[in-house]
């Protein structure tokens, strides 16, 4: 079952 | 009231240009900004850049004893603590309502007095305005400037109907983009003169891709981004393989945008 990402990991993007 | 069904409490960040909320959910997976430009109203007026701190489920029920002739005007007095909301009830006769609304001064977590009123066009309605201090960070600032490998639009019907139905089917659903076909329910682009007369792909899909892109994610959040699909006709699903999802509702006075982190693995 695919497992949920948050948000949180994409902040390093910016 | 889209805004709600994801977030309770966010900051409505009030300037001269526009009134703009930007709020994740509790779990952070998703997050909501929306922006109403100063045009959009009919007359618009901000001395101050102040951010507004509500109980979005309050207004939303306060919002619902409007009809759609009224004209709503929304004031906040400065260093105020209340939001005064007054709906002009342009028919002569007032229709009673019922509806539980904060006194002022009350804390925002306390269950309101259940509250009879006959509603008139002079009497204020008060909310009480939690100016919460600490706005949130806004993340979004670069995420719409992110250059997405695939953008999708269709229909925003289209899209509410697809998610709804799949999410009686199960929790998560993968979105694969390919040059020409949308693969959430198979939808394809009407681009080739054959599909013409496969009435079964709905007309209005466009599809733009630089690069495939293939992503999982919560039907459950879908579903809710989609209750803003009556405020445009369409919808635009914005997808890198490295970024959340953007679902983007825009309408004339502004927009309304969600983020969607993917779900990842098989």
């Amino acid at each position: 079952t695919p497992v949920q990402n948050d948000l949180s990991e994409y902040f390093s993007l910016l | 009231k889209s805004c709600s069904i994801l977030v309770t409490d966010a900051n409505f960040e009030c300037n001269e240009e526009n009134i703009m909320l930007q709020a994740m959910d509790n779990s952070h997976i998703a997050l909501v900004s929306v922006e109403i430009g100063a045009p959009g109203f009919t007359s618009y007026r901000c001395d101050r850049t102040m951010p507004l701190g509500v109980d979005l489920t309050s207004l939303t029920k306060v919002l619902r004893c409007a009809k759609d002739e009224n004209i709503c005007t929304l004031k906040a007095a400065d260093e105020a603590d209340v939001l005064n909301l007054v709906y002009d009830a342009k028919s002569a006769f007032f229709s009673p309502f019922f509806f539980a609304f904060m006194w002022h001064g009350r804390d925002a977590s306390s269950p309101f007095p259940p509250f009879f009123l006959l509603c008139s066009a002079l009497l204020p309605l008060f909310i009480h305005l939690n100016i919460s201090l600490s706005s949130q960070t806004p993340i979004t600032s670069s995420w719409p400037e992110t250059k997405y490998d695939t953008r999708v639009t269709l229909p925003s019907a289209e899209f509410t109907r697809i998610v709804r139905d799949l999410s009686q089917l199960g929790e998560h659903v993968r979105i694969e983009v390919s040059k020409e076909v949308v693969r959430i329910s198979k939808l394809k682009a009407k681009s080739s003169a054959e599909d013409e007369d496969n009435d079964s792909i709905p007309t209005g899909v466009v599809i733009e891709m630089n690069q495939h892109v293939s992503l999982t994610f919560s039907l459950k959040y879908l579903v809710n981004f989609s209750k803003s699909g009556s405020l445009s006709g369409e919808v635009q699903l914005l997808m890198s393989n490295d970024v959340p999802l953007l679902v983007a509702y825009d309408f004339t006075q502004g927009y309304i945008r969600c983020y969607l982190a993917p779900k990842i693995g098989d």
